[in-house]
């Protein structure tokens, strides 16, 4: 399903360049469940948005479904994008201006389904997340786990094939953290791909492996404990 | 030190009201670490801009430093909460136009304080978080982990005799995160008054004692418990 090989992403800002990514090669097979764990700046958020298509690597390659996808064009990525990926962002990046529902129902919009569907489906997605009773409200008027929550839904919405994750537990108790990794475990069984970064070994554990990134590469489980 | 008595707070939204506190007593001692945990969406991110003077309570009495202060007006609050309290936000909130380095040193010119002294200062909260080489970046060329690591710094800058701290690790592996709870632990040994909401229990017994809120509640360790 999923290959990248020799795959780096470097940022240039005015004074210094940032290596985010150096040389990574990895693969992942359709419907297997991947953790990433690695310190902070290590390169995960980097990693999973070129998994994603939200962001294109430096040099390298990456192949998704046997296509090579790391130089398509920006609305070539969307529409890929739009119908295999579902995306639990690190800051949630919820619109302020459109309420609970409208947050989850926009990447369905993308994809041209009806109002109907829609709507049975925003309505699922927050049921699951239980975040029905405040489907009205704005992002603003809700905690910072609400909003996580409300992040899973939007993610979830569209049934996608590929699920990427980023600490989709980070601002939540411990009962609602393990209500999200139920329903990625659900996901899962269903068929569906999951990549998820997590810094809990108790919830990298319910994935098939676990990949370790250190300083922009990829690294054995051996290193990984050293480091 | 800080004394709230009958307090709560009601958001009203255009169709439901929110009871995100009632009737919360609480006591806290100079110099003394509170923990707050509680599950999503119980009212501790509430308790904390409260306490904070960020924002004021609907009904009840505040009063810090044997003064009542729920009743302040917006500057009054603001100068108070300048000169004595630090914040650590559970959405980071840095000023994206502003580099590291202005993020951090902007409590501190709020103070009044001299440039020459802002330098050194500045300088000394990013050493302590390792975030010193980045200073001349910007919030969005930073990972979540690094984004909240400067929030950490910019709390810190001014030495402040009371800490609020909203999930101050959730986005960290653990190495960064117990390098941020032995911040914390050195600023209470320094004499500070410090109360921290977090998930993780390792972190909550750190503090000298745990307060539990439910539905806008607080409610003793062992109805946190059956709840
Ligand atoms: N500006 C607002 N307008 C309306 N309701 C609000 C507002 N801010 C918070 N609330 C509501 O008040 C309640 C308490 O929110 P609060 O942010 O204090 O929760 P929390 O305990 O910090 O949760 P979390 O662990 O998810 O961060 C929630 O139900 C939330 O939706
Ligand atoms: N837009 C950007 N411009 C410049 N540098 C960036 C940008 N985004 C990320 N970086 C840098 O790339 C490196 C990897 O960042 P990334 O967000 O992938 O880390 P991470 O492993 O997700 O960390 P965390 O656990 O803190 O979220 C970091 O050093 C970061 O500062
Ligand atoms: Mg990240
Ligand atoms: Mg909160």
């Amino acid at each position: 399903l999923i290959e990248l090989v020799g795959l780096s992403k470097v940022f240039y800002t005015d004074e210094v360049e940032t290596h985010a990514l150096a040389d990574v090669g990895l693969r992942i097979n359709k419907g297997e469940y991947i953790a990433v764990e690695g310190p902070s700046g290590s390169g995960k958020s980097t990693l999973l948005s070129i998994l994603g298509l939200l962001d294109t690597p430096t040099a390298g390659q990456y192949t998704l479904n046997s296509h090579s996808v790391d130089k398509l064009s920006a609305p070539e990525r969307a529409r890929i994008r739009n119908r295999e990926v579902g995306f639990i962002f690190q800051s949630f990046n919820l619109i302020g201006d459109l309420t609970v529902f409208e947050n989850v129902e926009l990447p369905l919009t993308y994809r041209g389904m009806s109002s109907s569907d829609r709507k049975t489906r925003v309505q699922a997605a927050l049921e699951r997340v239980d975040m029905a009773p405040r489907m009205k409200h704005y992002p603003s008027q809700l905690s910072g786990g609400q909003q996580q929550r409300v992040a899973v839904a939007r993610a979830l919405g569209g049934d996608p094939a590929i699920l990427l994750a980023d600490e989709p537990t980070g601002n939540l108790d411990s009962r609602n953290g393990e209500a999200v990794m139920d329903i990625l475990h659900e996901l899962h069984r269903g068929g569906a791909t999951i990549c998820m970064v997590t810094h809990d070994p108790r919830y990298a554990s319910c994935a098939d492996r676990t990949v370790h990134v250190f300083d922009g590469r990829i690294v054995g489980p051996e290193e990984a404990k050293r480091l």
